[in-house]
Order: structure tokens, then C-alpha cells, then sequence
């Protein structure tokens, strides 16, 4: 699994 | 959105409000750590500059901005409206130590080298490290008031119940943040051993928590 930043998380 | 996540932020929530109300309600903050909520403002505005570049949602965008409102207001409170109540003697946590390596750790580790990506990094692990302050406070003083406990125990809860829904999209996703879930977990360690303490004196006993 690609390490990934998620824009949604707060 | 899973329920992890949605409990994450609501505990995360309920925590920065129980503590506006408590200095608002009692117009004291005593045993509260101004600079540990500087910082917490600090990461805010660090992480939440998409506000002005992206639209995710109305929930991210409305959560972002009471989180923003809610801590300078409470950062206001401490050293404007209260500043007489403000314990500066025992909240000598020397901030510069947290937030030069914290400064240095963004640049070097980040998704993109690029002054968004890299306060949103500095925002990741300075969140991880801003409670010292207060943890640093209540070690010094020997105490801490109940609802200042009850506050620290939902702000531990929340990156505890954001570290479960990063488990959860992970299985079912195949999702994974290194950087938030690293600095998660380590944000999460430095909330242990108060929980210890939550658990066996603030709610077996009564009144305030004081150290052995």
C-alpha cells in the first residue's frame, strides 16, 4: 500500500 | 467516514469545548497551559490553510473553522479576558524545544515540498507534542482540577479513535497516512500513562487528581 495523505481527515 | 473517525472528532469536540466552557463558566484558568493552546491554535491555522484552496465538504469545512474559532477564543480567554488567573510561574514548558525539531522534521519528512504540504506536516507532528506543556504543568503543580482531566481524557480519545479508524481503512480501504498514523501513535503513547491516572483517581475517587 502507497503511503497516501487523505485531504478529508481534520 | 466511518464511526471511528465520526466519534474521533466529535470526542476531539466535546474536549475543546469542556475546556472553553470551564475558563469561560469559572472566569479562571488556573491549571490550564496557555502555551500548550497556542500551540494548539498553532496547529489549526498550520493545517486548516486548505480552507482557502480546496471545498471537501460542508462538515470538514465547518469543523475546520469552530475548531479554528473555538481556540483562539480559548487562547483570548487565558491571556486577555482571565490573564489575572493565569498561572505563568508553572507553565515554564520551554516551547522552542518542541517546535525546532518540530520545524525540522517537516521539511525533511513531507508528501510534497511545497509550503502547504509542509505546514500540514508541521501541523501533524506538532499536534502530537503540543499537550506537553500541560502534562509538563500539572506534573509541576502535583494536580490537576477534574474538568481539566475530563478534558484531557477526550482529547487523548479522539487520536486514540482516529488511530482505530486508520486500522479500519487500512483493512478495508487499503489506506494508509505514514505520516498521521506515526505521529498519531505517538501523540496517543504520550496520553497513556494520564489515562492511568483517569481511570483509577479521577473516576474511582473524587474531586481533583493529584500525583503520587
Amino acid at each position: 500500500v502507497d503511503s497516501q495523505k487523505d485531504k478529508d481527515e481534520l | 467516514m466511518n464511526i471511528f473517525r465520526l466519534a474521533g472528532d466529535v470526542s476531539h469536540l466535546v474536549a475543546i469545548i469542556i475546556l472553553f466552557l470551564k475558563i469561560w463558566k469559572s472566569k479562571s484558568c488556573a491549571g490550564i497551559s496557555g502555551k500548550s493552546q497556542v500551540l494548539f491554535a498553532l496547529v489549526f491555522t498550520s493545517r486548516y490553510l486548505d480552507l482557502f484552496t480546496v471545498f471537501i465538504s460542508a462538515y470538514n469545512t465547518i469543523m475546520k473553522l469552530v475548531f479554528l474559532v473555538l481556540s483562539y477564543a480559548t487562547v483570548y480567554l487565558i491571556y486577555m479576558r482571565f490573564r489575572g488567573s493565569y498561572d505563568s510561574e508553572n507553565d515554564s514548558f520551554r516551547v522552542e524545544f518542541l517546535l525546532v525539531p518540530v520545524t525540522g522534521l517537516a521539511f525533511l519528512e513531507n508528501y510534497a515540498f511545497t509550503p502547504l504540504e509542509i505546514l500540514w506536516t508541521f501541523s501533524i507532528f506538532l499536534e502530537a507534542v503540543a499537550i506537553m506543556p500541560q502534562l509538563f504543568m500539572i506534573t509541576k503543580t502535583g494536580e490537576a482540577e477534574s474538568i481539566t482531566t475530563h478534558y484531557l481524557f477526550f482529547l487523548g480519545l479522539y487520536r486514540a479513535l482516529y488511530l482505530a479508524n486508520w486500522v479500519w481503512r487500512y483493512h478495508t480501504e487499503g489506506f494508509f497516512d505514514q505520516i498521521a498514523v506515526v505521529s498519531g501513535v505517538v501523540q496517543t503513547i504520550f496520553y497513556c500513562d494520564f489515562f492511568y491516572l483517569y481511570v483509577t483517581r479521577v473516576l474511582r475517587g473524587s474531586g481533583k487528581m493529584s500525583l503520587p
